[in-house]
């Protein structure tokens, strides 16, 4: 019965038998996905797989993917506005060749209400990172500036669109060094406030969670024949 | 005209039973988020020649049948899936990476002689 269960789980795409310490957290968009595929039969609606009418995107495979980087060494608060700073690597090597990427979404939860009674004015930078770094021996640096936002309160999970960035790492995994995150504090501060602050970006390390939604499409399994007519 | 089937032998006519696949009984739910199991069902029964054309069956069935009621050699048609629907799964691998897949053909919605 193992031979059995080992072909089975080639069949779903996997090598092994998953052993995972831990459940990851799972995002609302997918258990509402799981969900409403479970209720779909009952209901005597019949779903096209291979469409996403969450994400509004063709696509059979979901994955989430976890954040496998680390944070950097920032210097001290009170004499630069950077709170945090962290590398984010993100391991494609789970899509396939034969897949086609149609999301691939970067989110960033900063935690709840970490800075919220504090006031600051958080503001987060990310840039792809300069060149692949031999991790352990030299500091990524940042590169082309990817995106720079306000972050005035919490305000949830944030998204970045990262489906061309992901599409070229995909294509020449060499590239894929990362993205460097930066989250700085806006305005001036006062000594007490500096006091505060330090807290706050410690409570920032520790809730800041990300991961990369990535939707893929497999050209075998998803034939444009079996696209529904509108 | 329709052919009248035999009260008795009803319950060993090929037609769907229940199952619940429980992913806890296969050690599955270590690495399976959701769902916690789904009701696969399955297929059992005879299929006797008399009744092959009444119990949704193929063609070949059909002759199949036929062809058993000639030479008993030949094995009888049997009871397998004719309509399946898909399943949703979401897990996480080895790689913590948490997946979202749809399975085609993991839920028995008819049987028939085939």
């Amino acid at each position: 019965s193992q031979c059995q269960e080992h072909v089975f789980l080639q069949f779903l795409g996997l090598d092994k038998v998953p052993s995972p310490p831990k459940f990851q957290p799972v995002p609302y968009i997918l258990r509402k996905i799981i969900q409403d595929q479970a209720a779909a039969p009952s209901a005597g609606v019949s779903e096209d797989l291979c469409y996403l009418k969450e994400l509004g995107v063709r696509g059979n495979v979901l994955r989430l993917l976890p954040d496998q980087g680390f944070f950097l060494n920032s210097k001290k608060h009170s004499q630069t506005s950077s709170c945090l700073q962290k590398l984010l690597y993100f391991n494609l090597s789970a899509v396939k060749e034969k897949d086609q990427l149609t999301i691939a979404q970067l989110g960033l939860d900063l935690g709840p209400s970490t800075y919220y009674d504090l006031g600051p004015e958080l503001e987060l930078a990310l840039s792809l990172v300069q060149k692949a770094s031999v991790w352990g021996k030299s500091i990524p640096k940042p590169g082309k500036l990817f995106a720079l936002q306000s972050v005035p309160w919490p305000q949830g999970a944030l998204r970045f669109n990262l489906l061309d960035v992901a599409k070229d790492w995909y294509i020449n995994p060499q590239k894929n060094a990362g993205l460097f995150l930066e989250i700085l504090v806006k305005g001036d501060r006062d000594v007490e406030v500096n006091f505060q602050l330090e807290d706050t970006c410690a409570k920032l390390r520790r809730s800041l969670h990300a991961s990369l939604l990535v939707v893929t499409l497999n050209p075998e399994q998803c034939h444009p024949s079996s696209r529904k007519r509108r | 005209a329709a052919i009248p089937v035999p009260k008795a032998s009803c319950k060993n006519l090929c037609h769907r039973h229940q199952l619940f696949i429980n992913f806890r009984d296969l050690g599955w739910h270590k690495w399976i988020i959701a769902p916690k199991g789904f009701m696969a069902n399955y297929c059992h029964g005879e299929c006797p020649f008399s009744l092959t054309t009444s119990l949704n069956s193929s063609n070949y069935a059909f002759m199949q049948a036929l062809m058993n009621a000639v030479d008993p050699e030949i094995p009888q048609a049997v009871c397998v899936p004719t309509k399946l629907s898909p399943i949703s799964m979401l897990y996480q691998d080895n790689d913590d990476n948490v997946i979202l897949r749809h399975y085609e053909d993991m839920v028995v919605d008819e049987c028939g002689c085939g």
